[in-house]
């Protein structure tokens, strides 16, 4: 098996604190980021139809355009959705990409099939906002290295504002 | 002499007149995103609107809300984000997308980038104020995150990023200082906006640097080619360029424009609050007046403006007022004293090409 994110932050953020295990039979909402197709090609496109001196500037492409272009390979898609159908995944939804796909599992199945993880209650953040997230990382069987780039849900917190009040201008603060 | 900054100070800095609305004849459409769990009230943009935007033509309510509203609390970045992007984009259809509500395993984040990948039509400006260090997020997930962005670009989407509110950032890497790239304002995919104040803050005058605007140069991301001119530029003429071990020469640097960020006056809840503050005020002044671009774009039958960057670079930042005065925060140390990088002629790291022109800007942007 393989860490897909071995350098994913996974402390706590300041002002978050944990609320223990998750109950073995929550419903979890996770989201497979699958391997894409033609990157270069597009990383093209982009550039001709973002310089103004390209013949193809401002013809844009579609949503489907993109999609066809861009979508995992059907042996990526079979594995991936082999693999989460034997873990007992439900409720599977994709993506007009098809390259994202958000599954239900129970905390029980997710533990099972992301290996090392352990899912606990966390809240925080300016509006006491509640999340389900693991502390430690998880691995992937090797088998599935060519078609997953990452698993959603596991580790990064929801962000924090920055806006701040500053009470008196800036300038003053400068000259101060 | 104003004592802050409302609509009306901002259409006359950025030589808006009460003609330049979008006509309400178009598909035009732009979109402010925060996954902060925040929610915005319309009745906060209806008083908002009474208090300061009665010298233009403008939308009374949000066109499109995306993922739930809620009823509690309305939260000043939510707020700050809908009322500049329909101030600045006046009366143009205005969607929100906003997390509330979603399950509690999910990144709010990567659920707007869903969105993204599973909606045909959507506006064509997004501002978004969404940053995390470079160093905390995965390689996996931020060369798949840049890969989406890729995709927005290819289908003519313009995205725009605040560039961050900690200057330069500082973290010490095996005990050495460095500055801190922030991520997506990295992503070479989008537009960042960084942020400016005026030199002196009770009248309209030039702009300055707002010391908090984030900048500098990713530890992921090499330099695009077409910044490759203009920031080999500053690094060569920059007279206050900080030691550098501080930061990656190579990499992709931004921010690539810039708007006011300081001193807003925003309502929530019911309250006008003043002396609101962060880049997340400058990307939808910003986005607001790239609309309005695209409003005239459309109206003459051109495809609208997607991916800006190439362009903007290409045309050295004309039809935007460049900054050339002040320095944005960093490492508190003796090396560099919390100084960053300061801003100089043309681009540089912390105000990108400078604040929009809006006239200028049109002029250069309309054709082809």
């Amino acid at each position: 098996s393989y860490n897909p994110e071995p350098d994913q932050r996974r402390t706590l953020p300041p002002g978050w604190v944990s609320l223990g295990r998750v109950d073995p039979e929550e419903e979890l909402s996770l989201t497979f980021a699958l391997r894409q197709q033609n990157l270069e090609r597009l990383s093209e496109l982009v550039q001709a139809v973002s310089d103004p001196g390209s013949p193809r500037y401002g013809k844009y492409l579609t949503l489907e355009d993109v999609a066809e272009l861009i979508q995992p390979s059907p042996l990526t898609l079979h594995t991936v959705q082999k693999w989460l159908l034997a873990a007992g995944a439900w409720n599977c939804h994709s993506v007009t990409t098809m390259d994202f796909l958000t599954c239900s599992l129970s905390v029980r199945q997710a533990e099972l099939l992301l290996l090392g993880a352990e899912f606990h209650h966390f809240v925080g953040g300016p509006t006491k906002t509640h999340v389900v997230r693991s502390p430690h990382p998880y691995q992937l069987p090797q088998a599935l290295a060519p078609h997953v780039d990452f698993v959603g849900g596991l580790h990064r917190f929801p962000p924090t504002s920055s806006v701040r009040q500053r009470p008196e201008p800036q300038v003053a603060r400068t000259i101060g | 002499l104003h004592l802050g900054v409302t609509p009306s100070v901002i259409r006359q800095r950025y030589n808006l007149t009460a003609r330049d609305v979008g006509s309400g004849t178009t598909n035009n459409s732009q979109a402010c995103a925060q996954f902060l769990e925040q929610y915005f009230h319309d009745s906060d943009l209806i008083k908002f609107m009474r208090l300061f935007g009665e010298s233009f033509v403008h939308q009374k309510s949000v066109a499109h809300v995306v993922g739930q509203q809620g009823k509690g609390l309305a939260g000043i970045e939510a707020s700050l984000d809908v009322q500049y992007l329909m101030s600045a984009g006046a009366n143009i259809s205005t969607w929100v997308y906003s997390s509330p509500g979603r399950h509690e395993a999910q990144e709010p984040f990567l659920q707007w980038l869903l969105l993204l990948s599973n909606e045909s039509s959507l506006p064509h400006v997004h501002t978004v104020s969404y940053g995390d260090d470079e160093d905390s997020l995965s390689s996996a997930y931020i060369q798949r995150v840049n890969t989406e962005f890729m995709k927005a670009a290819a289908r003519g989407l313009t995205l725009l990023f605040a560039s961050g509110d900690s200057g330069a950032g500082c973290w010490s890497v095996s005990g050495k200082h460095r500055f801190r790239p922030s991520f997506p304002a990295s992503s070479p995919y989008v537009t960042t906006v960084g942020g400016t104040c005026f030199q002196n803050p009770f009248f309209i005058t030039n702009e300055i640097v707002d010391y908090i605007s984030g900048g500098g140069f990713s530890n992921v991301f090499p330099r695009p080619s077409y910044q490759e001119e203009a920031v080999v530029q500053f690094l060569k003429s920059s007279p206050h360029l900080p030691p550098s071990t501080y930061f990656n020469t190579s990499g992709r640097a931004y921010p690539d424009v810039a708007a006011l960020s300081d001193g807003y006056w925003v309502v929530s809840n019911s309250m006008p609050i003043p002396w609101v503050s962060g880049t997340s005020a400058s990307t939808p002044v910003f986005g607001g007046i790239l609309s309005l671009i695209n409003e005239h774009r459309i109206l003459s039958g051109r495809p609208t403006l997607g991916f800006l960057n190439p362009r903007l670079y290409q045309q050295h930042g004309a039809g935007l007022f460049d900054v050339t005065h002040g320095c944005h925060e960093s490492c508190l140390n003796e090396e560099v004293e919390g100084q960053g990088f300061c801003s100089g002629p043309g681009w540089d790291p912390v105000t990108g090409w400078g604040t929009p022109n809006f006239p200028a800007l049109l002029k250069t942007l309309l054709n082809p």
